[in-house]
């Protein structure tokens, strides 16, 4: 049958759903393996934060929406949780390989790594469903279309309180790490990642300035190099 | 179709990026 822009979301949406075991709400056995590896476990910490964000997320999902929607939002959080511990599982991997290590203590007990990593995750899934209400231009879709665009990146960074510096650093990552993104969900990354980059990680406290004078009074000592174009 | 383009070097991966080693 002719793509329809409709029946190409209901198929990325079929994609995602399918490509995620439905007991990927827990760590898999391999996941489990690289934490017990680790020299401080961090399974209870990420248990914890994901309840945390959870709660968190659900209720914000329902302002935006509306709170008749609230349901909605946590099987979107729990698909999101799923692709979280998916990609978490291959980036690790990948880790391992290059860099010939286990031990991912420090990267795994680093709460701005799950926070950035859920957050791409769930940018991903809501791109997903939002791709219909985007493109259906409104027909009979009114409510969704709304809530497509309240829910539109950065709406995610305010609700977990994440910076987008630390955001952007996953996005690569996340991309290599998951083959089966389709690419106008890369295309939603890259959008994102723009957007970071010329604007967002730009605002006043971001981290960047903050990393941006360390870098300067660490390079204060060394030889000043000639100013790039 | 769309590429992305990938900045990272070969031997550079999420750990730098989160200062671990």
């Amino acid at each position: 049958p002719p793509q329809t822009p409709i029946r190409a979301a209901m198929n990325s949406i079929k994609l995602l759903r399918g490509d995620l075991p439905s007991s990927g709400d827990q760590p898999s056995s391999k996941l489990t393996t690289y934490f017990k590896n680790c020299t401080v476990d961090p399974s209870q910490g990420i248990q914890k934060r994901l309840e945390m964000l959870g709660q968190v997320f659900s209720p914000k999902f329902g302002e935006a929406v509306g709170p008749h929607c609230i349901a909605y939002g946590r099987e979107r959080f729990n698909l999101g949780v799923r692709l979280y511990y998916k990609v978490m599982e291959s980036m690790l991997e990948s880790e391992e390989k290059r860099l010939s290590v286990q031990n991912f203590s420090k990267l795994l007990n680093d709460s701005t790594f799950h926070t950035s990593l859920l957050a791409c995750a769930l940018e991903v899934v809501m791109a997903t469903y939002e791709e219909s209400s985007f493109k259906n231009g409104g027909g009979g879709h009114g409510e969704g279309e709304q809530a497509g665009r309240d829910l539109c990146f950065p709406w995610i960074l305010n609700v977990f309180d994440l910076s987008a510096f630390d955001f952007y650093k996953v996005i690569e990552s996340f991309i290599k790490a998951e083959p089966t993104l389709s690419k106008e969900i890369i295309k939603h990354l890259e959008t994102c990642e723009n957007l970071i980059m010329e604007k967002i990680a730009w605002r006043t406290g971001s981290p960047l300035f903050e990393l941006l004078k360390r870098e300067q009074e660490a390079g204060a000592t060394e030889q000043a190099e000639t100013p790039a174009s | 179709s769309h590429d992305y383009h990938f900045g990272l070097e070969e031997h550079e991966g999420i750990s730098e990026l989160f200062d671990c080693d």
